[in-house]
């Protein structure tokens, strides 16, 4: 029957609101539990 | 030894690192130096100094105090080796050869610790390693390489970008659990990696996508070949869990990767999975407003998101398998030699082991019926634009004729075959959702079934509940195909003998 | 087929390569008590995001080391959101947060049925929604006075903090960088006051980081350009 997924949602960074935000660029972990710190995403500094 | 002797020139580096910044002029020197003197002359110098380097970090990881900076010599490591595919003249080999045996390197050394530790085994080292390749050439490949200042190398490296994935694509496919169980959870975490899955599924033209399918196809054979039936390990249902979150994320970024690509996916999904099956079925164009499904006066037809054609990554049937002329042509003229041809076709000589949900064997190959199912499904949708509503949406018609003797003359499994895969194409509002369920809900009332009419009621709603049973989310298009059903005049489902005589299905169907 | 497996150097290690093959060609049917094992410390030595995180390498210390005492925490803290909460806290509060609080129970976003799905927002193309927004460090920057961030924009060159510096100056305080001084400009807009025919007044400031480490007023005639400017 699966598990209610607002928690898996949540943790992953899906805002309830329906406005979309990327969640991959800033993916700290497959999983909640191992996912303790943010990761420093990709960016850019023009020369 | 030599490889002594790369250990202290090794070491050197490290230290170097310690000292001035990545980008200070003497890291550069040292690298010259090493070419000079023969550290790096050559591939085989190559390959015998990265695996003393490997075997040094991984070891001195194992020793070096946990609380401290474990991975100082795996970080080096992998400044190294991104430097040195920017630097070298590449005359003697290319950048790819290079790319590739160091990946060969790293995979030897990881495949040896991995064979001999055994459970004591540590994925950390491998894993960080791999990682910080991803994040050096992230970091690198920004803006077109822009930190590239010599324009011959810059434009080199951003033709080799393409390649840089594929081949980090295909050894982590060799990397894979199934073949690397020591090393699962963190494969897993490298696929999903913030360095590589975005950027895999943004590549122009989408030429990441097969790689990451191949990826993501190998997460789930490693869950359908590890998933019993009355019993899950728990480390299995942790990957599990990941690959549902990774899912989850791809379908908030990406949809339409999974959009795109569903016929593949339901082909390798271990068939009790239903709540991944959902994510991956529910996902909706980005741009897409979503009519509310339960609404009572909701018609596909009125809705003009429903002449839209989805969009598949490739054709289902293609010209190599042998079906493709049969069904064409039986869609052109239907004949019975024509009918017992596909039916033919379908049937497997063996059997195959399957974890479904009321059968453990299947003597059909299922993934050519999805791959009939959804042909049928795009000859229908390109029709669509050239013929009359009456002309398709009919029961005389060659498409709905093909899918119901299917069923008609099909034993049950192929019956419950087609019919879920029918279910399956009920996704979000477009063509295919709309023509299917108006398949399924003729199919569901129609007389032509004689006797069989119960059997494949029950198989028809079977295949509907077990999508709406389990926790969120549920396809749209099943939703809305549900809720006409249960407001249908001209059947009542629990005047049904299957649901009377099961009083659970009966209890879920009743306040409904 | 793997060319570089034919150089003599792998002979002897290529065997353990070889040898995962195996499980491929022919999965178990049932895993084996090996495996079990191996996927069981798998598990325990998950990598966690710490070590999917950015190297560090060394970087010229800014200032003479400082003593600082004992009881600082040598690893950089790493903040965590909680998407909604304000205030960042550390791994350590958040730990003793989750063992309280329960599982947050929200309606999940999939699948509402109303579920009005906006306008998708692209990195970027909205004002203030970028991948950075919802980040931590970002919103640390946000409280940050510009004094501070023009500290770390000058003196952390090449660094990510050095991006959210600029970030934050240019999205949220609306500065401009200018590509030939290296100057961050901002462009004054003053009203005329009531009364007066209706009137806007454009005046500039930079931020002087060679000598006065201040904002000043540039004179009039040296008024910066557009394509002076960084396109951020």
């Amino acid at each position: 029957l699966g598990a209610d997924l607002s928690s898996m949602l949540h943790s992953l960074g899906i805002p309830r609101d329906s406005k979309r935000h990327k969640v991959l660029y800033t993916f700290q972990s497959p999983w909640a539990e191992t996912s303790r710190s943010e990761v420093e995403p990709r960016f850019f500094i023009p020369e | 030894t030599r490889k002594e002797r790369y250990f202290l020139v090794f070491t050197e580096w490290v230290k170097l690192l310690q000292r001035v910044e990545t980008d200070d002029i003497s890291t550069l020197v040292f690298i010259r130096q090493m070419m000079e003197k023969g550290v790096l002359s050559n591939s085989d110098s190559l390959i015998e100094f990265f695996k003393a380097a490997l075997e040094l970090s991984v070891f001195s990881f194992k020793e070096s105090d946990p609380t401290g900076e474990v991975f100082t010599t795996i970080d080096a490591i992998g400044k190294l080796i991104t430097k040195l595919l920017v630097l070298q003249a590449f005359s003697d080999i290319s950048r790819s050869e290079y790319f590739n045996i160091v990946l060969s390197v790293i995979a030897v050394v990881f495949a040896k610790d991995h064979e001999q530790k055994y459970v004591t085994f540590n994925e950390r080292p491998h894993f960080r390693l791999l990682s910080n390749l991803l994040y050096e050439w992230e970091v690198l490949r920004g803006h077109d390489f822009i930190k590239i200042s010599d324009n011959q190398t810059r434009r080199e490296l951003s033709e080799f970008d393409q390649e840089f994935y594929d081949i980090f694509s295909t050894y982590l496919h060799s990397l894979q659990p199934i073949a690397f169980p020591g090393f699962s959870f963190a494969w897993v975490t490298l696929i999903s990696h913030r360095m590589f899955l975005p950027t895999m599924l943004r590549l122009p033209k989408k030429s990441g996508w097969k790689n990451l399918m191949l990826l993501l196809i190998d997460l789930l054979n490693f869950l359908d070949t590890y998933t019993s039936k009355n019993e899950v390990s728990n480390a299995v249902s942790v990957v599990y869990k990941g690959a549902l979150r990774v899912f989850l994320g791809i379908s908030n970024d990406n949809p339409e990767f999974l959009i795109e690509n569903h016929l593949e996916f339901m082909n390798n999904l271990p068939p009790s999975y239903f709540q991944l099956k959902n994510v991956i079925l529910s996902s909706i164009p980005k741009k897409m407003m979503l009519p509310n499904p339960y609404d009572s006066n909701l018609s596909m037809e009125k809705l003009p998101a429903c002449q839209e054609l989805p969009e598949v990554f490739y054709d289902p049937i293609s010209d190599s398998s042998t079906l493709k002329k049969p069904v064409d042509n039986y869609l052109r003229i239907p004949t019975n030699s024509l009918l017992r041809t596909i039916l033919h076709g379908i049937y497997k000589t063996e059997y195959d082991i399957k974890n479904g949900v009321g059968y453990d064997l299947l003597a059909i190959d299922s993934n050519l019926v999805r791959a009939i199912v959804l042909h049928i499904g795009i000859e229908v949708g390109l029709e669509n634009q050239k013929m009359p509503y009456s002309a398709l949406f009919n029961a005389k018609s060659a498409y709905y004729t093909l899918l119901f003797n299917l069923i008609h003359e099909g034993t049950v499994e192929l019956k419950y075959q087609v019919v879920q895969v029918m279910a399956e194409q009920l996704r979000y509002p477009n063509i295919h959702t709309y023509w299917f369920s108006y398949v399924l809900k003729t199919m569901l009332t129609s007389k032509d079934w004689g006797e069989q009419l119960v059997d494949i009621q029950e198989i028809i709603l079977r295949s509907l509940l077990e999508r709406l049973i389990v926790n969120k989310p549920h396809a749209w298009g099943i939703s809305v195909l549900f809720s006409q059903i249960i407001r249908d005049k001209n059947i009542n489902l629990l005047e049904l003998p299957f649901v009377k005589n099961l009083p659970e299905i009966k209890n879920i169907l009743a306040p409904l | 087929e793997n060319a570089a497996f034919k150089n003599p150097l792998f002979k002897d290690d290529l065997k353990y390569w070889l040898q995962s093959k195996r499980p491929l060609m022919q999965p178990y049917k049932k895993m084996p008590d090996r495996m079990k094992a191996q996927l069981e410390s798998s598990l325990l030595n998950c990598p966690d995001s710490l070590d999917a995180d950015s190297p560090h390498f060394y970087r010229k210390p800014l200032s003479l080391p400082h003593p600082t005492s004992i009881f600082f925490p040598s690893e950089p803290i790493r903040f965590v959101y909680p998407i909604d909460n304000v205030n960042p806290i550390s791994v350590q509060e958040q730990q003793q947060q989750e063992q309280q609080q329960s599982p947050v129970k929200e309606q999940s976003s999939l699948n509402k049925p109303d579920d009005k799905r906006t306008e998708d927002k692209n990195i970027g193309s909205d004002e203030n929604e970028d991948v950075y927004s919802r980040t931590s460090l970002a919103r640390i920057f946000s409280k940050f006075d510009l004094d501070t961030l023009f500290f770390i924009f000058y003196h952390y060159q090449g660094t990510y903090e050095q991006f959210l510096a600029a970030r934050e100056l240019a999205k949220n305080r609306k500065w401009r960088f200018n590509k030939k001084d290296r100057r961050w400009y901002y462009k004054e807009v003053e009203k005329s006051p009531p009364g007066m025919p209706q009137g806007e007044e454009e005046s500039w400031r930079y931020f002087d980081y060679q000598r006065s480490w201040l904002a000043r007023r540039c004179n009039s005639e040296i008024v910066p350009t557009e394509e002076d400017f960084e396109k951020l």
